[in-house]
């Protein structure tokens, strides 16, 4: 299942640009 | 309604905030995320782990819940 959101979280958190 | 980035570094800092004086807890929360983007666990693996490093701070688990895709969420304990 996608979870483009949580991915979008993810990417933030981590990196702070988007996907 | 589709979450934006600014939405994300908000809920970051709210994260941040509440654990000022554990610095850590944030670093675990990025560990989860990191191991979610490479993939080692899934979203359910995500919710496992959110739900007990954010365990006693409803506030924050009902910011995450806005990130989950349908169908999921962090139940808080009243």
């Amino acid at each position: 299942l996608a979870a483009p959101q949580l991915i979008m979280l993810a990417n933030v958190a981590l990196t702070g640009e988007v996907n | 309604q589709r979450l934006k980035v600014e939405d994300a570094l908000s809920y970051l800092d709210q994260v941040k905030l509440q654990f000022g004086s554990q610095p850590q807890v944030y670093n675990d929360f990025l560990d989860i995320m990191k191991e979610f983007k490479s993939q080692s666990i899934d979203t359910p693996g995500v919710i496992s782990r959110v739900s007990q490093l954010f365990k006693g701070h409803p506030d924050l688990i009902m910011g995450f819940n806005t990130f989950l895709p349908p169908g999921y969420k962090i139940e808080v304990q009243t």
